[in-house]
């Protein structure tokens, strides 16, 4: 989710630190065109959650970390016939072309969810074996 | 041992720094994410003690796939070392959305008390998750070999608390002096203590007896107590189905 202050400084100033692919062949001047940014399309970008470097190796046993993926950039789902789009993205697309203006383009959507165990003390030393389902998206309506 | 560090998808994240708001901040959400109010302290964090490792095994056995699981058992148990995972953990295991395992915290030395035939056992209870249903419960002791190849009846009981001396029989096991490796008692029938005061500090006895009635001590058996090593402490390890769906708290 993103917070009301985010104002667009910040968020010029805020993608100049993450040196995502996309991002970094839009210019990062004043004149930053959001609707350029908008009309890319959706690509899908990895983000790895480093249990280690959060410095938890003391309570989580296994896994050191895990991956999982995030897209960014405008859906191309579901006029691409080889995707996956879910019932409601094709709803939402539908009404769009109706009511341009007012329904925007579906947003992405996981289609296939996975899950993680993870292995970690607790405040007394017991050890607990967690299964954390729906933890990791696979696929989403795109991709 | 990580195949994503080894096979260098790791190079393609995008890595940053993380300063120490934003830090605390993910630090924060990811607990969020894993249904914790706080990031756990563990007084003690040994891995290579016996609850730990045995919970490690089960974690790598989650972790293999359906269809190799029954070729990973197979070599777990030709290995000359016996394994602390059995088949009955792996089907609970497939069960279960918790598992939890708690360590021995006191025993009565019966190397002091010799008329002491009876093994007593606690392990404090107060941190199981409520809510959830508690499908299994396995007391896990080590038995070492030894030179008498005799039978034995080993009884686990749970000390009632509310009536002084009062045990209730749990489960039984007929070892023999030449077995050794890892014996699995089910408690799952103290569960209701634990569902009624989820405060509870669970006490267990154990006796051996010879075929002929003899009460003997557990240690001349072979069980591994307190005093034994590390890698082979008794401990209870339980298995939990959640009821609800998790949901994240809103901040």
């Amino acid at each position: 989710s993103t917070s009301g202050h985010w104002h667009q400084e910040d968020q010029a100033m805020e993608m100049k630190d993450y040196p995502l692919s996309n991002i970094t062949e839009i210019s990062m001047s004043s004149s930053l065109d959001e609707q350029h940014f908008l009309k890319q399309p959706c690509q899908k970008h990895e983000l790895y959650v480093s249990f280690r470097d959060l410095g938890w190796q003391d309570w989580i046993i296994a896994p050191e970390g895990y991956a999982a993926f995030y897209c960014d950039g405008e859906c191309a789902f579901p006029l691409n016939s080889y995707m996956n789009a879910t019932n409601h993205a094709i709803v939402q697309t539908l009404v769009h072309f109706i009511y341009p203006e007012i329904v925007p383009k579906p947003c992405c959507t996981p289609t296939e969810l996975q899950g993680i165990p993870v292995l970690y003390f607790d405040d007394n030393s017991n050890v607990l074996l967690k299964k954390y389902r729906n933890m990791v998206v696979k696929a989403c309506g795109c991709h | 041992s990580d195949p994503i560090l080894e096979h260098g998808i790791h190079s393609s994240f995008a890595q940053r720094k993380l300063r120490g708001r934003e830090r605390r901040e993910i630090q924060k959400e990811i607990l969020s994410v894993l249904g914790l109010s706080h990031r756990p302290r563990p007084h003690l964090h040994e891995k290579d003690t016996s609850a730990p490792m045995f919970m490690i095994d089960l974690y790598n056995l989650m972790n293999v796939q359906d269809e190799q699981m029954f070729s990973f058992f197979k070599h777990v148990h030709t290995d000359d070392e016996p394994s602390l995972v059995g088949h009955q953990e792996t089907y609970l295991l497939a069960d279960a959305d918790l598992v939890m395992s708690f360590a021995n915290l006191f025993e009565n030395d019966t190397e002091v008390c010799h008329q002491c035939y009876r093994k007593e056992l606690r392990f404090d209870l107060v941190d199981i998750p409520v809510g959830d249903q508690l499908t299994a419960a396995e007391l896990r002791i080590y038995k070492d070999q030894i030179p008498y190849n005799e039978t034995y009846q080993l009884s686990v009981y749970q000390v009632m608390e509310a009536y002084t001396n009062k045990l209730l029989k749990l489960d039984t096991q007929i070892i023999c002096g030449s077995d050794f490796g890892w014996l699995t008692l089910d408690v799952t029938e103290t569960s209701n203590a634990w569902v009624v005061n989820p405060k509870y500090s669970l006490a267990l006895q154990l006796m051996v007896e010879t075929m002929g009635n003899k009460s003997i001590q557990p240690r001349f058996v072979g069980l591994v107590g307190q005093s034994g090593p590390q890698e082979k402490q008794p401990f209870i390890v339980a298995f939990f189905k959640s009821k609800t769906i998790h949901l994240r708290r809103a901040r």
